[in-house]
């Protein structure tokens, strides 16, 4: 299974159009790996993006740079998997 | 699970307990429920679509699917709980058991097995289909944007490695050319329901154009009824619009293929995440969220039902 250890989700409010645009200059850098669950579309709208380990520092060095304001709505990706695992495994055990 | 009364809803399953409980709905229901199977996957796996059917021949159907996008386990588990809800409320429920006796419903809990299979096996982000695209070393096409309906306009990628990667071209995914098959060849389906998660959307065409829908006053209308019925459940939140006035251009979707076919009952659920949770919705969430969607389900059939075309 793959391991998503350090994985966070951020929840980023674009105040504006020209901040949209920015997070979606975001969604073009491959290396990244970024992982959109909720496509930045427009002000007011949150944009919900997986962020691997590796890309954290610079994603948030970024969003910090150009004042886009943002939130860690999952703190690690890995955590609740294991959690949903566990759920599903203690079901099956019963 | 011995039965479909010790099956529990409350929690993930796999896609062989998913087709499991179909066998054993069908073997208690051998009146009501028949399994029939639309095609393989690309790896080989069977399509199962249940079928709900009091009678008559061909009549008119109302279709609704879920788990097009693997990683929306919410979805295909509130497909197994609509499955059992639609045997347990036939005979009991008077407006339901109206629409079932006048007209057929077909259920696909997991529209994309070999996507499904992936995230319980490897990867639980998984979103597309699991089919090779020549010349590239990325995986996968996603399968709400390989539909005939503005197939390669904006809204979708051509880089096989985006998780909106269109295809090659339109009904390239078999998951994708098996419903259209289907639907084309059933040829009087006129309801045409489409569940995703999340963020708590009720969608009608189209996305990929902001031409409005010839229908859209009455699509608008219904889906206002819809997450009305919902929202009065537990309170959650839902907003309503076309594709791409409520949240972007998306070209190759489902339901704007299935408008232009003229099912003009045509709707994109997004289910909750009320939470912090995003596609990994607590198993606690999967009941409620199941229920709430149900009373919007019913708000469509029932107008589907009433207003026949």
């Amino acid at each position: 299974n793959e391991n998503f250890v350090g994985h966070q989700v951020l929840r980023i409010s674009a105040a504006n159009e020209a901040q949209v645009q920015k997070v979606k200059e975001l969604e073009d850098l491959e290396h990244l790996q970024l992982d959109f669950w909720r496509d930045p579309v427009r002000p007011g709208i949150p944009i919900d993006v997986r962020v691997p380990f590796t890309s954290i520092q610079s994603v948030k060095v970024f969003l910090e740079s150009h004042g886009i304001n943002y939130e860690i709505m999952i703190e690690d990706i890995q955590t609740l998997l294991d959690e949903e695992q566990k759920q599903m495994s203690a079901f099956q055990a019963r | 699970a011995l039965s479909t009364k010790t099956f529990n809803y409350a929690t993930y399953h796999t896609l062989d307990e998913i087709y499991e409980f179909m066998d054993l709905l069908v073997t208690e229901n051998p009146q009501l429920v028949s399994k029939i199977q639309i095609g393989n996957t690309f790896e080989g796996r069977p399509i199962y679509v249940l079928k709900f059917s009091t009678g008559g021949t061909n009549r008119p159907a109302i279709w609704i699917d879920t788990g097009i996008h693997s990683r929306e386990w919410v979805t295909q588990a509130s497909g197994v709980w609509f499955a059992k809800k639609i045997t347990e409320d036939y005979g009991q429920d008077a407006a339901f058991t109206a629409i079932l006796d006048n007209m057929d419903i077909f259920l696909e809990i997991v529209t994309n097995p070999d996507g499904f299979a992936y995230t319980h096996k490897t990867n639980r982000m998984w979103r597309k289909t699991r089919s090779r695209t020549q010349g590239s070393l990325c995986v996968g096409v996603d399968p709400n944007r390989n539909w005939d309906a503005g197939f390669g306009l904006a809204g979708a990628s051509s880089n096989p490695c985006s998780d909106t990667y269109h295809g090659k071209f339109a009904n390239s995914e078999v998951e994708v050319k098996s419903i259209v098959d289907f639907v084309t060849n059933h040829g009087n389906i006129k309801a045409f329901i489409s569940i995703h998660s999340y963020s708590q959307l009720l969608l009608y065409p189209y996305g990929y154009t902001s031409e409005p829908a010839p229908d859209k006053e009455e699509l608008d209308q219904l889906a206002k009824s819809a997450v009305t019925a919902l929202t009065s459940l537990y309170g959650t939140k839902y907003k309503y619009g076309s594709i791409i006035d409520t949240i972007y251009q998306a070209s190759g979707s489902t339901v704007d293929w299935t408008y232009s076919q003229g099912i003009k009952y045509s709707f994109t659920f997004e289910l909750r995440d009320t939470g912090l949770r995003g596609f990994l919705l607590p198993a606690s969430q999967i009941i409620p969220t199941a229920e709430e969607t149900w009373l919007a389900l019913l708000t469509i059939m029932d107008h589907t039902f009433k207003h026949p075309y």
